[in-house]
This record gives C-alpha cells, sequence and structure tokens, in this order.
C-alpha cells in the first residue's frame, strides 16, 4: 500500500475492497467509506495514508469498549457461560480462561454442561487436570443445566471466585437446542439468585456474514454480554465483528490466538484495525 | 430474495425492448450485494458479475419472463456452471486398501465426518476402518473412539506414538488384518499457514497415497476460504471438498469461492451433527441457496 497516493476514487475502491476482504460485509465497508469520503472534506485529508489511518482509528474507537473487562459478581461466585455454534472454540477458549484468570490469583470451577457431543467431558476433563482445577461433571447425556447448578453450588461451598460453564455447540437455527440454552440461563439464575454474570459468545473469526445471524439469534435467547474472538492467528481477520458491535452494541471482550492455554488476550482493537489493511 | 430486489430495479422496464446496460449495472449493485453478503470471495464476485453483464447486456425482454427474472436466471446458470457436477462419489483404490484422509482447519467437523464416511461406504458394501490421527487435541483419540463405537466401525488409536505417519501406517496394516477395505484418517486441526503442521500433512499424504485427500470447510466460512483452499491445494493433493454444517443458515459462497479459485469438486455436504448428516453435494441447489 503506497504511503503518498493521492485520495481519489481508485484509492476508496482500494480501501473498500480490504474492508471486504476482512469479512466486514459490503454494506458496513460501504458506510465506512463514505463516512471516509466525508472526514477526508472536512478535515482535509491529503494522501492514502492520512484516509488509511483514518479508517483504523475509527474501527478502533468502535471496538475498544469493554476490551478484556469481566462483569465480577458482587459476592462470589462469579458466572461466566460459554456458548456458540459447533467447533468455534468454546471448550478451548475456557480452558485458556481459566490459565487467564488463575494467573490473575482466582479460584476456578468448571462446569462440563456439554453433555452431548462425542468426547466433549473428556476433552474438558483433560485441561481442567493440565490447569489444576476442578470441575463438575455428570454423565454423558445429562441435564445440562443441573451440571451449572451443581457447579455454582460447589463453587460456593469450596469458596472458588469464579465458575465458567462449557455448553454444547449448538446452530442458531435448531429451535430445541436454543430453548435448551435458556433454560439453561434460567437454571444458572436460580443458582446465582441473579442473571449469569458473563454470557459470553465465541465467534470463529474464519466465518463470514453468517455470524451477524449467529450473533442476532443468540442475543434473542439470552443476554450475551461478550465476544470471544478465536483463531486470529489464521488468515482471516473477523471484520464482521464491526457489523455486531454498530447493530447489536456487544463488546468485544477477549481474542483466541492459538490452540494453548496463554494463547488468549484482551481484545485488542488497534492491531485489529491494524491487520485489516496489513 | 435477489429477484424481489432485481424487481425493484427493473419496474420503468415493461414489456418489449433490450435490457441497457444502466439498468444491467443497477441490477449488478443488487447481484454484488447478493454474492458478498453470501460470502463469495470479492474477487470471484468481481470475475462473475463481468461475465453477467456481458451475457445480459442487449438480451431482448422476453415475454415469458420478466427483466429480473431473466437476470437471476442468468446469476444462476453462472453460479451453476461455476460449481460443476454434483458430487457423492468416492474414489475407491483398485485393490484394498482404499485411503481417505481428511484435511482441514480447526473445528471444520473433521473427526466427525469419519462416522460420516464410514456409514456412507458401508451403505455401498464397503467395510470401514478408522484411524485416529489427531495426537494433539485434548481427548480427541477418545472422541474417534466414541464416534467409532455409535457407527459400529473399528478404530485404530495408539496413545503412546508421537509419530503420526507411523500411527497412520500402523492403522492400514490393522485394517487389512480385520479385513476392512476403506480405512479413514482423522487429523488434527491445521492452519495452511502452520509449516509444522502443512509438512506433517505432505509426509501423511506421501506415506499413504490415499485415493482420497479430502479438504473439509465450514460453509460459514468468509471471505479466508480462497486462502484456505489455495494453500492446502497447492501443497497437498486434494482431491475434493467437503462442506459442513449446511444445516445452518449461512448461504455458503465460499462453495463458488473455492470451485472458482481451485477447480476442485464439492463431493459431500455435511448436514447434521448424526452419523447420517452427510448428503450428496448437488450444484444446482446450492446455486440456488447462494442466490438466497
Ligand atoms: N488456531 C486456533 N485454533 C483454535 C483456537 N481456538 C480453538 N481452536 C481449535 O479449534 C478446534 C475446536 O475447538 P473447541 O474448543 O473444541 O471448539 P468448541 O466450540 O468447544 O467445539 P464444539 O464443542 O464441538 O462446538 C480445536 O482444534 C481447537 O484447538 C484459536 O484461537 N486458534
Ligand atoms: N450442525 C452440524 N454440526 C456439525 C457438522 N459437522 C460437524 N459438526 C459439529 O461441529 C463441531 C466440530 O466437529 P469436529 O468433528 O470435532 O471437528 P474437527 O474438524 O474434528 O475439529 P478439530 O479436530 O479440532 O480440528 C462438533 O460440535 C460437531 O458435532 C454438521 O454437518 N452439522
Ligand atoms: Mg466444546
Ligand atoms: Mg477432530
Amino acid at each position: 500500500f503506497q504511503r503518498r497516493t493521492k485520495i481519489d476514487d481508485a484509492l476508496f475502491e482500494e480501501l473498500e475492497e480490504s474492508l471486504i476482504e476482512a469479512d466486514v460485509g459490503y454494506e458496513t465497508a460501504l458506510s465506512l467509506v463514505t463516512r471516509l469520503r466525508e472526514a477526508v472534506r472536512k478535515e482535509r485529508l491529503a494522501t492514502g495514508e492520512e484516509a488509511q489511518n483514518w479508517l483504523k482509528a475509527d474501527i478502533e474507537r468502535n471496538l475498544s469498549a469493554g476490551s478484556g473487562v469481566i462483569q465480577w459478581a458482587p459476592n462470589p461466585p462469579t458466572l461466566i457461560m460459554v456458548v456458540g455454534v459447533n467447533g468455534t472454540g468454546k471448550t478451548t477458549s475456557i480452558a485458556k480462561l481459566t490459565h487467564y484468570f488463575q494467573s490473575r490469583g482466582n479460584r476456578v470451577i468448571l462446569a462440563a454442561a456439554d453433555t452431548f457431543r462425542a468426547g466433549a467431558i473428556e476433552q474438558l476433563q483433560v485441561w481442567a487436570d493440565r490447569l489444576k482445577t476442578d470441575m463438575i461433571r455428570h454423565r454423558e447425556g445429562a441435564d445440562p443445566a443441573a451440571v451449572v447448578f451443581d457447579a455454582v453450588t460447589a463453587a460456593r461451598a469450596r469458596g472458588a471466585d469464579l465458575v465458567i460453564a462449557d455448553t454444547a455447540g449448538r446452530l442458531h437455527t435448531k429451535t430445541n437446542l436454543m430453548d435448551e440454552l435458556r433454560k439453561v440461563n434460567r437454571v444458572s439464575e436460580r443458582a446465582l439468585g441473579r442473571s449469569a454474570d458473563e454470557v459470553l459468545l465465541v465467534l470463529d473469526a474464519t466465518i463470514g456474514q453468517n455470524a451477524v445471524q449467529q450473533a442476532r439469534a443468540f442475543t434473542d435467547t439470552l443476554p450475551i454480554t461478550g465476544i470471544i474472538l478465536t483463531k486470529l492467528d489464521g488468515t482471516a481477520r473477523g471484520g464482521v465483528v464491526l457489523s455486531i458491535r454498530n447493530e447489536l452494541g456487544i463488546p468485544i471482550k477477549f481474542m483466541g490466538t492459538g490452540e494453548k492455554p496463554t494463547d488468549i488476550q484482551a481484545f485488542n482493537a488497534k492491531e485489529f484495525a491494524d491487520a485489516i489493511f496489513g | 430474495s435477489l429477484a424481489e430486489k432485481l424487481q425493484g430495479v427493473f419496474e420503468r422496464l415493461r414489456g418489449k425492448g433490450t435490457l441497457r446496460e444502466q439498468d444491467v449495472n443497477q441490477a449488478l449493485r443488487e447481484v454484488r450485494l447478493a454474492l458478498l453478503g453470501a460470502d463469495v470471495n470479492f474477487r470471484v464476485a468481481k470475475d462473475l458479475e463481468n461475465r453477467i453483464r456481458e451475457r445480459a447486456v442487449g438480451v431482448e425482454v422476453l415475454e415469458s419472463l420478466t427483466p429480473a427474472q431473466q437476470v437471476v436466471k442468468i446469476v444462476h446458470e453462472e453460479l451453476c456452471a461455476i460449481l460443476g457436477d454434483d458430487g457423492g462419489y468416492l474414489r475407491f483404490a483398485s485393490k484394498p486398501p482404499t485411503v481417505i484422509l481428511l484435511v482441514g482447519l480447526q473445528g471444520t467437523g473433521k473427526t466427525t465426518t469419519c462416522g460420516k464416511l464410514a456409514v456412507h461406504v458401508r451403505r455401498q458394501g464397503r467395510r470401514p476402518f478408522l484411524v485416529a490421527g489427531d495426537i494433539y487435541r485434548p481427548a480427541a483419540i477418545r472422541q474417534l473412539q466414541v464416534v467409532g463405537e455409535g457407527v459400529k466401525t473399528p478404530v485404530h488409536a495408539d496413545l503412546e506414538q508421537r509419530d503420526v505417519v507411523r500411527i497412520a501406517q500402523d492403522g492400514v496394516r490393522a485394517a487389512l488384518s480385520a479385513q476392512c477395505d476403506v480405512v479413514i484418517v482423522d487429523t488434527a486441526g491445521r492452519l495452511h499457514v502452520d509449516e509444522d503442521m502443512m509438512g506433517e500433512a505432505e509426509r501423511l499424504e506421501k506415506a499413504l497415497q490415499p485415493s482420497e485427500t479430502l479438504l473439509l470447510l465450514d460453509s460459514m466460512t468468509g471471505q479466508d476460504a480462497v486462502n484456505v483452499a489455495t494453500q492446502f491445494t497447492s501443497r497437498l493433493n486434494i482431491t475434493g471438498f467437503i462442506l459442513t454444517k449446511l444445516d445452518g443458515d449461512t448461504r455458503g459462497g465460499a462453495a463458488i469461492s473455492i470451485r472458482a479459485v481451485t477447480g476442485k469438486p464439492i463431493r459431500f455436504v455435511g448436514v447434521s451433527e448424526k452419523p447420517e448428516g452427510l448428503e450428496v453435494f448437488q450444484s444446482e441447489r446450492m446455486a440456488s441457496r447462494i442466490l438466497g
């Protein structure tokens, strides 16, 4: 990308294509470039680099709210529920969050509430063992709501700060599965005496515009308090979170950058914006 | 739908005449929105739009179809042309074993699809056998063993072996001893930009000489589908694709992108988490789905 390119239609088209290529989406890309044209006039931007930097700053401003923030409960335990469609990285992200909070001195208990998928409980158990954290599990096929309920009870009894609940992957189009999630959320509210402190939606950065439908459907089902954007160590940029943030106001809290327990960080909006044009 | 949106564009064009360039350009803007919204790669969408423009301008407005319907028909035909033939077949070796190697990014459905392929080939009178080639992901081997039990198919696993090629070769031998003729090899999810893991995939392929190396892609994949497909097909002898999770509501434009840039066929689609959830890829149905 040339630093001193003059600002003309070819430049706007190039910037629009970078946005689309990053999965920002056609309509969001168009509205961003429309606002950029306005800014070029008002702020007398002169070079391609200035135009690109304006876009980066705008995206960064839009996405930095809530980064890395967890809403801690007034009295322990704090409950974080992790939800999302199949294969996005929920279970692995829970391992990462466990490591993240343990390293900050918190005592974590895991709830193996994916009682459906082959090997799901065993997968989380491996992480629990490696991270030396307690895990509450029932048998395969058990009621996921009961697992979360028991985990909250156990956390209270054992003086743990944080319960993180894993749930089965589910496509947002499956009404019976979304109903099940609503029920798990209701039961967890009964266990806590208030709603879950955090319900984090895990989105895979390689997914395109369907992520917006996912966010909408999950938000309609239970209050989503934040997003974990995973697999940013690939070549996908996850630009769809811009539309999700604009439309639904959900903050992007964490980002996943690999498969190890340390591969998580508070969402870095500046890095994210740079990567779109990098 | 695209047809409805185009109806608005052509409202003024009634009855006779030909489609003028300015009408077509307006229509193309709607087509572009539809394709990008469906996650078709933007460069592939551009080529497609140019072809559609060439075919649409100057076309006589027929009595039987509205201009909007005519443009939709052209778009649909161009999508089908890219998608090519229906899938549904598997290449079997002339003498056993037939080895089918599954590769792809993390979480795309490889382990689950092993069970689905076992069911599929058994229906064709073959005897499947699964090999647990993912030695990294926690409980991946266990997951495949449970999948195998669910579809009454033996699984070769080796919890001590750290060389995936050795596991695969032992697995093929075990399959033959068990009188099985189709060996389906599960592998770890890997990034196309991970040198070590792509190297492992290359070594696996070289050692196994599979009849099929199938790249699994999540049907909801966005613009990045082109990068993934290009990298995997340049480093491995990818013989076809399987698109998974098509039971969602994604339009699946990634199908167009990967087919356009690699020319490799889409063989099957995943339509549920269950072992029966594997269907033959049908171009016409996919084209309609992408158009919305
Ligand atoms: N490269 C990369 N891989 C990741 C990341 N997060 C998760 N994965 C991988 O993605 C795959 C799926 O992760 P899981 O944690 O099992 O996903 P899940 O959402 O729990 O899956 P289901 O429970 O089956 O819906 C695994 O191979 C993980 O190692 C990430 O940030 N980067
Ligand atoms: N709804 C639906 N879910 C699917 C389909 N295929 C796989 N899944 C689900 O997607 C998730 C990931 O599937 P896996 O088979 O673990 O994916 P994988 O490619 O082996 O994952 P890694 O080994 O971590 O790379 C699981 O929850 C599966 O049940 C499908 O066609 N439809
Ligand atoms: Mg999981
Ligand atoms: Mg797997």
